[in-house]
């Protein structure tokens, strides 16, 4: 089959997924731009492959998310070289809720008008 | 109640601040929330210090061993509030400043108080609570899950499946009515976060999650604190 230029041309068909979408797919080109958005440096070569793995890993995590929470975006953000234990040990630190004796429970409020 | 309400716009919250590489996050939750009560209590907006709590808010809880706040290793925000009651108050930001480490030792001075707690509440898991809390008595300290966070770069968070355990405070500072859900052809009310990982993370440092059915236990940790005006002796 050939296909002559007008086909390709045709503006009836309109191409809808942007060239830049094969990117998706190179995870060395976003860990290129992840760690120059982030300034991120490794000390040894050993590290960045380390950090590269976990960065791969984070980018599956990121499209599980997406379908799982389709109203919001997930992608690369700046904690995407760490693993998920890296990530509670060193941003989260939440204990657990025990009230302490000096806490009281708040009154009911009207919520009409 | 409001069908939309943000203390972002009546200036009783302080810009995006960053705990860095530190489980520090009850401290900027418990600030936050005291910072919005001591706006509606004197009309002033002033940032006040985490690091005075990582360095010095080593509250426990008497029926729990061992279970105290403790810096870079996490606490929780009534007990950050219980702390700040006995200490008689929080110093400011810029005189107490944050470091992100919690190895040096405690450098409060009472002389530098800038705002203090008269009473805290912990507030029922019913979102018109939670939101006329909100709106009567400023931005509120919230624990939630954070395991979308990681990933989060923008619109409303509303996972299918999300633990409800908490590990993360942040600060309730509004609500919206309609945040536009394509996928689930409808508008979805949600709440307004601020969090504390800078300004280059999620939305300026704000993250938006869907209203309605306790999502990643946002509904079921929420605490509300008063202020008393204090000045400088």
């Amino acid at each position: 089959a050939t296909v002559s230029p007008d086909e390709v041309e045709d503006p009836l068909i309109r191409q809808v997924v942007p060239d830049a979408e094969d990117h998706l797919l190179n995870a060395e080109h976003h860990f290129t731009t992840f760690k120059a958005s982030f300034g991120k440096n490794y000390a040894t070569q050993e590290e960045h492959d380390y950090r590269f793995k976990v960065f791969k890993a984070n980018l599956r995590r990121a499209r599980k998310h997406q379908m799982m929470d389709p109203t919001a975006v997930h992608g690369v953000t700046k904690f995407s070289d760490l693993t998920p234990r890296e990530f509670r040990r060193q941003y989260l630190g939440l204990k657990r809720l025990r009230l302490p004796a000096d806490a009281h429970e708040a009154p009911i409020l009207p919520t009409n008008d | 109640l409001p069908t939309d309400f943000d203390w972002r716009d009546k200036g009783a919250v302080t810009n995006v601040k960053d705990q860095g590489s530190c489980g520090s996050c009850w401290s900027f939750s418990a600030t936050g929330a005291l910072e919005g009560a001591h706006f509606l209590s004197t009309g002033k907006l002033v940032s006040l210090s985490e690091q005075q709590l990582v360095d010095c808010d080593h509250e426990c809880d008497p029926e729990e061993y061992g279970a105290c706040d403790s810096g870079c290793n996490g606490g929780l925000m009534t007990s950050a509030f219980e702390y700040t009651l006995k200490a008689g108050g929080l110093e400011r930001e810029e005189d107490y400043p944050y470091t992100g480490t919690d190895r040096g030792s405690c450098k409060f001075d009472r002389s530098k108080i800038a705002a203090s707690v008269s009473n805290f509440s912990v507030i029922s898991i019913d979102e018109d609570q939670i939101a006329a809390n909100l709106v009567n008595h400023g931005p509120l300290a919230v624990g939630i899950n954070a395991m979308f966070m990681q990933t989060y770069i923008g619109g409303v968070s509303c996972p299918y499946i999300c633990s409800k355990r908490q590990d993360h405070g942040v600060l309730l500072v509004g609500y919206g009515a309609a945040g536009y859900a394509p996928i689930r052809f409808k508008e979805k009310p949600f709440w307004i976060i601020k969090n504390s990982w800078g300004e280059n993370w999620g939305e300026n440092g704000y993250y938006k999650i869907c209203r309605g059915r306790n999502i990643c236990g946002v509904d079921a940790m929420v605490s509300s604190v008063a202020a008393i005006h204090a000045t400088s002796q």
